[in-house]
């Protein structure tokens, strides 16, 4: 259904942490929403950072950190501008 | 869950009773030692305490099922804004809603100025992309830059007491039904397309080579893409592959693509309109659904890419949808309240709220400076026509509006029941 071009966002499928995921005990929806601005827009990084911003940080980094929020990485779509993790608790 | 990296900002939203907070200190860290952003707590950045200097932060929710089986921080509103104030000076703290009803929290710090760079003339955008009021007494910075990308505005939609039986799609005992339908069809014409263009391969051959349906016999054995083929845990083996996208392999992710396709999510954003969109979705075990949209803006190359993000709770006892996204709303070529009205009939809940973020044009600096571009009569109206139509969801009942004009932006709540 996707007309692929050379901009098409990629996915990238985490399967070790889909098998034996269960979520019967999974009881409330209502998300907490943390949204961190590090500089106004992407084309106005400050001075010293690095070119692509947050961007530049690898994966795994990122799952250091979702370890302290109880989140684990099940696949990521990466574009140009955005990356993006759907995650499991 | 899901987490959206721009490079210059981080949106993490995550469900159950995950510890959210917990996370923030580590990820300023990361900001300041891998991507390079500027700190100015400690003297090293291999301090172990550096931590970046974000430039403007926000969190919100809304009010819990169950507040009592929350962690940590978030065992209530109250510890949450204390381990943010502890954290950021400035913020300030907001519940939108009813308090013995549905409401909504939210926490926002004011932009921290120190860190915005003066605009190199490369990057500066031409007068016509946005209102640029250059500042002569401070150099080369303008007004538009202030906290602004362009087109900043954020809708979220957050449904409770959805109706059971419109339930029932998130569900994965639902969806294979659905998706079996659906790809054994697809299978029989993948064979037939496969047939036609080897031609000297005979169809059955073909059937057999597919070790799938063996066509024609007295014991016909449908072609189950799921019991037939993937392992006792669920994940496909390599023949699966064939009929599924590389991308596409496993249970979760196959189903979740079926649903997000059946349930009419897939066209909140159409491939039409938005051919490089992409949708990322997931069904769990025994039910629950997460999908995320990556959506470059269309036949607009190197324009912003935005986003979408829904999770849903189906079970009768807490159920919950969410939809989220900074699609701008003229970018759609539909109004925001029809996004919300095709949003709300996919999950048909009993009660909603909405809010819609926007950043506003003429910024609070501005304004001091006496600076503030007069809004046309015809942006005006525009936005007057637009809020106009919210006030009507087909099927439901707008009981609050609630406008609170923040620094930088508008936030406009709204919170409607079942007629």
């Amino acid at each position: 259904t996707f007309s692929p071009s050379e901009g098409t966002p990629h996915l990238t499928i985490n399967r070790e942490a889909t098998i034996d995921l269960d979520s019967s005990n999974a009881f409330e929806g209502p998300e907490k929403l943390l949204e961190v601005w590090f500089a106004p827009a992407a084309d106005a990084l400050p001075p010293g950072t690095k070119k692509n911003g947050l961007k530049a940080v690898a994966a795994e980094t990122w799952k250091e950190m979702l370890d302290l929020v109880n989140c684990k990485v099940l696949s990521v779509v990466e574009s140009e501008h955005i990356d993006a993790y759907l995650l499991s608790e | 869950s899901s987490m959206f990296v721009f490079p210059h900002k981080l949106i993490l939203k995550t469900c159950g009773t995950t510890t959210l907070l917990l996370g923030l200190r580590r990820m300023l860290r990361i900001a300041a030692m891998e991507a390079k952003f500027p700190f100015d707590n400690t003297d090293s950045v291999e301090d172990i305490k550096t931590a970046a200097t974000p430039y403007r932060v926000f969190y919100s929710r809304k009010n819990f099922l169950f507040p009592d089986k929350q962690h940590g921080p978030h065992r209530s509103w109250k510890h949450e804004v204390k381990f943010l104030d502890d954290m950021f000076a400035g913020g300030s703290a907001y519940m939108v809603g009813k308090m013995n009803g549905d409401h909504w929290y939210l926490y926002l710090t004011s932009p921290n100025t120190t860190l915005t760079p003066p605009r190199t003339p490369e990057n500066e955008r031409s007068p016509t992309e946005t209102k640029i009021l250059k500042i002569p007494s401070i150099s080369a910075y303008t007004v538009s830059q202030r906290g602004l990308e362009s087109d900043d505005e954020t809708l979220e939609v957050l449904m409770t007491d959805l109706d059971q039986e419109n339930a029932k799609q998130f569900y994965l005992e639902h969806a294979s039904a659905v998706a079996e339908g659906k790809y054994s069809d697809r299978a029989q014409r993948a064979r037939k397309e496969a047939a036609n263009s080897l031609g000297d391969l005979s169809e059955a051959m073909m059937n057999s080579t597919l070790s799938g349906t063996t066509a024609g016999s007295a014991n016909e054995e449908k072609f189950d893409v799921f019991s037939q083929t993937s392992s006792e845990n669920g994940i496909y083996t390599p023949e699966d592959e064939a009929l599924f996208p590389e991308d596409l392999s496993t249970e979760g992710h196959a189903l979740g693509t079926v649903v997000s396709e059946a349930c009419g999510l897939s066209d909140v954003y159409p491939t039409s309109r938005y051919p490089d969109a992409r949708v990322d979705a997931y069904l769990f075990t025994p039910c629950g659904f997460s999908a995320n949209g990556v959506i470059p803006a269309p036949d607009q190359a190197g324009a912003a890419t935005h986003y979408f993000t829904v999770h849903v709770t189906p079970e009768a006892q807490c159920s919950y949808a969410s939809f989220e996204t900074n699609v701008p709303g003229r970018q759609t070529g539909r109004e925001t309240c029809e996004v919300i009205e095709h949003v709300v009939n996919i999950f048909k809940p009993g009660r909603f709220s909405v809010t819609l973020f926007e950043a506003k044009s003429d910024t609070f600096e501005a304004r001091e400076l006496g600076l503030v571009a007069e809004q046309s009569a015809e942006t005006a109206k525009k936005a007057l026509v637009r809020s106009a139509k919210m006030e009507k969801i087909r099927g439901y009942r707008r009981v609050d509006r609630i406008v609170h004009e923040l620094d930088g932006y508008d936030l406009v709540f709204r919170y409607y029941e079942r007629e």
